[in-house]
C-alpha cells in the first residue's frame, strides 16, 4: 500500500494549482524515498520536475514503487474541498485502479475522502543533465511575477540579461519597449527579499513569457525563486517546497533561426 | 527572428 499524509495540506494545493494549467495528466511516482512527478507540457516546449521527499510527510509508507497516473484538472477541483487548514491524505490500494484523498480537520472532527480513478499515461520521460550554471539568480518569488506580468504588456518574449551590476529583464513589442533592472541586494533586513546574482559569466537568453507567466503561478510555493542560466541551455526556475523537496520548471529557449 | 526551440534539442529521453 501507499499511504502520504501531509500535515501542512496546502502545500499539495498550491502545487496543483502552479502546475494544473501546464500540464494535464501526469504520473506520480511513488517511492519509498518519495513521490516524484516529472511532465512536460503538450508542446514539449517546458516541463515540470517536483519532489517531495518521504520524510516530509507524517507518516509515510510506500511498500513498493507505484505510478498513479492522475488528470491533473481533476485534482486540482478535488483539493478545492478541502480547507487550506487540512492535513492531506493521499492513499492508494496494492490492486486498486483508483488514488484516494482524503481531508482531515486539524481538530479530526471533519473528515472527507475522495475516490480518483486513475488513468493510463504515456509520458516520454527525459534525461535532464546536472549544469553547471553561467549564472545563478535568487530574487522574491512575488518580485519575478510582478516582471513577468509587468513584461507582458510589451510582448510575448523577454529577454533576460545577467551580469555583474545585476539582471536586466527587457521586452519589445508593437507599442513599444521597456526593461526592468534589479541590482543585487547590499543590505536587506530578511534574506528572503534580497536579489543576489551567483556570476560565473555573463549571460543572455531570450524566452516565451507565456510559460513564465504559468511558472510563476507557484510563488505562493516559496518566497524566494532561483532562476539558472546558461548559454543556450534550458532555463531552469525552481522553487522550494518547505524543507522537504523542491518544483522545477525548465524552459527551452528562443534561439536565433 | 528568434525560433521557439523545444526540449528534446537539450535533454534525451530516458
Amino acid at each position: 500500500m501507499f499511504e502520504a499524509r501531509l500535515p501542512q495540506g496546502q502545500i499539495l494545493k498550491k502545487l496543483i494549482e502552479a502546475v494544473r494549467e501546464l500540464v494535464t495528466d501526469a504520473n506520480f511516482e511513488c517511492k519509498p524515498s518519495g513521490l516524484s512527478l516529472q511532465a512536460m507540457d503538450s508542446s514539449h516546449v517546458s516541463l515540470v520536475s517536483l519532489l517531495m521527499r518521504a520524510d516530509g510527510f507524517d507518516p509515510y509508507q510506500c511498500d513498493r514503487n507505484r505510478t498513479l497516473g492522475i488528470n491533473l484538472r481533476t485534482l486540482a477541483s478535488v483539493l478545492k474541498c478541502s480547507s487550506n487548514d487540512d492535513i492531506i491524505t493521499i492513499r492508494a490500494e496494492d490492486d486498486g485502479d483508483s488514488a484516494i484523498l482524503i481531508f482531515e480537520s486539524p481538530s479530526s472532527d471533519r473528515l472527507s475522502e475522495f475516490d480518483l480513478k486513475l488513468v493510463d499515461i504515456d509520458n516520454e520521460q527525459l534525461v535532464i543533465p546536472d549544469t553547471q550554471y553561467d549564472a545563478v539568480v535568487r530574487m522574491p518569488s512575488a518580485e519575478f511575477q510582478r516582471i513577468v506580468r509587468d513584461m507582458q504588456i510589451l510582448g510575448d518574449s523577454v529577454t533576460i540579461a545577467c551580469s555583474k551590476d545585476g539582471v536586466k529583464f527587457s521586452a519589445n513589442g508593437e507599442i513599444g519597449s521597456g526593461s526592468v533592472r534589479l541590482k543585487q541586494s547590499s543590505a536587506v533586513d530578511s534574506e528572503d527579499d534580497a536579489v543576489t546574482v551567483d556570476l560565473q559569466q555573463a549571460v543572455s537568453l531570450t524566452f516565451a513569457l507565456r510559460y513564465l507567466s504559468l511558472f510563476s503561478k507557484a510563488a505562493p510555493l516559496s518566497p524566494t525563486v532561483t532562476l539558472s542560466f546558461s548559454k543556450d541551455v534550458p532555463l531552469l526556475v525552481e522553487f522550494r517546497i518547505a524543507d522537504m523537496g523542491h518544483l522545477r520548471f525548465y524552459l527551452a529557449p528562443k534561439i536565433d533561426e | 527572428a528568434k525560433k521557439q526551440a523545444t526540449l528534446g534539442a537539450f535533454f534525451k529521453p530516458k
